[in-house]
């Protein structure tokens, strides 16, 4: 199919089932095209996802296993849009292309959750244009405010959850947004204010993986 | 050039891998 057709339908407002097929399709066409066919989706095709996108989140009547399906298909359109320089452009470029990545920071779809995550990471190590990570906080802040949590609450709860690539996604993302920090005062402060929210608790494990490579690696040497 | 795909790929990687966060 061409990128024209898969906006046609995406512009006919399929639904559900139908929907989810399209925007499996849609990935791997996304994936696996050159960048040309990604340009002929273009800014128009970005526009569609990110429309559907939004009101999937806002909608809370829908179907919400069907929904959730849909969301988490174009979180990973997203990545395969984002994944050469004119997509990952046109993306940091659109209104609500990290907001909506935001708000699909939600514990509730754990694998969603995970996706979502790691491109907000990958956004914001990247040097151009400046500034993105404190452009990702600042959403991730503003998102916070509106439902009345702590900001880093989402995260810390993403790191108590069974899901490990989603614990080790979350604490990608914290450590991408504070080793950006260009000021020594804000690191500081973001680190306490994720200790004092508890991202200790889910780390306890650590510890004692470290005892555990620690004395393999003396036993090694004693060997 | 401009049209290499595999950047946010790489960028994965890097998060991954731990290499974005090495210290210049």
């Amino acid at each position: 199919k061409s990128a024209q057709v898969y906006i046609q339908e995406l512009k006919s407002e399929i639904k559900d089932g139908q929907l989810l097929s399209c925007l499996e399709s849609l990935r791997v066409s996304l994936n696996n095209n050159p960048v040309s066919w990604v340009q002929n989706f273009g800014n128009e095709g970005l526009a569609l996802l990110l429309n559907i996108l939004r009101k999937l989140q806002d909608d809370k009547d829908e179907n919400f296993v069907m929904g959730g399906k849909c969301q988490h298909e174009i979180i990973r359109c997203l990545k395969a849009f984002m994944n050469n320089k004119y997509g990952l452009k046109s993306m940091l470029e659109s209104e609500e292309g990290i907001t909506l990545l935001v708000r699909a920071i939600n514990p509730q779809k754990p694998s969603m959750m995970t996706d979502a995550v790691k491109l907000l990471s990958a956004i914001s190590i990247l040097e151009q244009p400046e500034g993105l990570h404190e452009r990702v906080l600042e959403v991730i802040t503003e998102e916070a405010e509106k439902q009345n949590i702590e900001r880093f609450q989402p995260l810390i709860s993403g790191m108590k959850n069974n899901s490990l690539p989603l614990r080790a996604s979350c604490l990608t993302l914290i450590n991408a947004l504070i080793s950006r920090a260009e000021e020594l005062d804000f690191r500081i402060h973001i680190r306490s204010e994720l200790l004092r929210l508890g991202l200790r608790e889910p780390l306890k494990l650590k510890v004692q993986l470290r005892v555990f490579d620690e004395q393999a690696e003396d036993d090694s040497e004693d060997l | 050039e401009d049209d290499e795909t595999g950047i946010m790929d790489g960028l994965l990687e890097a998060l991954q891998s731990g290499a974005a966060f090495r210290r210049k």
